[in-house]
């Protein structure tokens, strides 16, 4: 069992520390505040009521004996972000993530001795904005460095019906397609009817291509954007 | 070019218009503080000063024109943030994004009318904790409704060696492998090396699995789970 301290349970440490609790981990929250404190008590192994940025205070937690901590410690307190994240990195924490509020603020958990810095709010922001400013693309996760990406892409129309060794989308736009999700409409015994989702992880050359398909393919991200706007 | 409105520029909204103007969108950033829209306006394509709880503020924006409109009003103004939406609904608009602080603020926003609703906090505490309470599920994206996934998987020690034919992971374990991600040491001319990444995304049954070799595949999240904790 995996063993975790949160610290600063805002709008985002507390999502966090329950998260990581219902996920079977072992969860020590920590924040200022005694309501809060009080609040999460019953969703973490245990809750803990002080100053994070007293070393005294960390040591006495034994946070150094944890695997992992969390500095969720947000916009209000930049100052006592960085300072705890500068005391629990001292204490030689195997891993260390930290919530910064700006690009300065990730800079300066960067040089204290984070390993890695999150942003909920532009972190979230620049996946939605690639999602909605391309809607063919339904979702895109980076896989490596030189920009190859995962991506879910609606089935340009000029495909639909076609197979896919007839697309050869491998060939003429570069992206190597390793699945087919389809929605399809299901009858009821009782007379409803609802819609069923299932992906084709293993599609044949020989499958067709149906409206609305959504293909999943791997391919550098100039490829997927001009795959993606071929209908337009 | 797709054309949008942000309204409410906190944090999050921020963010939210800066990425959908770098990505090429036409956006228009509104708030009710004029300091606020003030410092986006070099950032936007057009930026207002108004109270989107008023229709007719909305209706001289021409609003129903839009292809889609994200409300980012947060914790401090649930009510503005309701209304506004509820407003939105009504000019008709294709789609509508609400960003919600509570699952209670969720629901009622859907009710309202909202047809996507977000919540930066818990969407991101929930993807860090699947991510750092199973430390070598280092990426998941689920595909669809019956919990088919795809995940990144650091590959199990025992496959060190090992060619995929021989490793047999679709028979044993339930997943496909659809790619490999490794890190190659990269040395140059002026006696400096870094860490290249790449991702072979077509691998063959006789290409052989290397030490700390990331694995790209597809089945339900128990198979997977179930498959990254063979080292445990
Ligand atoms: N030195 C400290 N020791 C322990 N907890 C602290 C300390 N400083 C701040 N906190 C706690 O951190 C929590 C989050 O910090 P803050 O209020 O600055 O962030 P926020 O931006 O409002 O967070 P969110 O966006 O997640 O709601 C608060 O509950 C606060 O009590
Ligand atoms: N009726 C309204 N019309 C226009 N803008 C509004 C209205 N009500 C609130 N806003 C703006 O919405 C923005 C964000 O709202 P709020 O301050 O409630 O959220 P927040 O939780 O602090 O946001 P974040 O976490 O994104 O920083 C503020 O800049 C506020 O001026």
């Amino acid at each position: 069992m995996r063993r975790f301290a949160v610290i600063g349970l805002g709008r985002f440490g507390f999502h966090v520390a329950q998260a990581l609790h219902d996920r079977g981990a072992e969860v020590v929250a920590i924040d200022r505040d005694p309501k809060i404190v009080e609040r999460i008590k019953l969703s973490v192994t245990s809750a803990v009521c002080t100053d994070a940025t007293d070393e005294d205070n960390l040591r006495s937690l034994s946070i150094q004996d944890l695997d992992a901590v969390v500095i969720t410690i947000g916009a209000e307190s930049v100052e006592s972000s960085i300072l705890t994240t500068a005391l629990i990195a001292r204490l030689k924490v195997p891993h260390i993530i930290a919530r910064a509020t700006s690009d300065l603020h990730a800079q300066i958990l960067r040089l204290v001795g984070a390993h890695e810095v999150v942003n909920p709010e532009s972190d979230l922001a620049a996946r939605m904005a690639q999602r909605i400013a391309r809607p063919a693309i339904l979702d895109l996760i980076q896989l490596s460095s030189d920009g190859y990406s995962l991506s879910e892409i609606t089935a340009p129309r000029r495909f639909n019906g076609k197979t896919l060794a007839q697309a050869n989308i491998r060939k003429l736009y570069g992206l190597n397609i390793l699945g087919i999700k389809r929605r399809t409409r299901r009858f009821h015994p009782d007379g409803s009817e609802d819609f069923h989702e299932y992906v084709d992880h293993n599609p044949a050359p020989t499958d067709v291509i149906q409206d609305r398909d959504i293909l999943l393919c791997i391919g550098t991200i100039e490829d997927i954007e001009r795959f993606s706007q071929l209908d337009s």
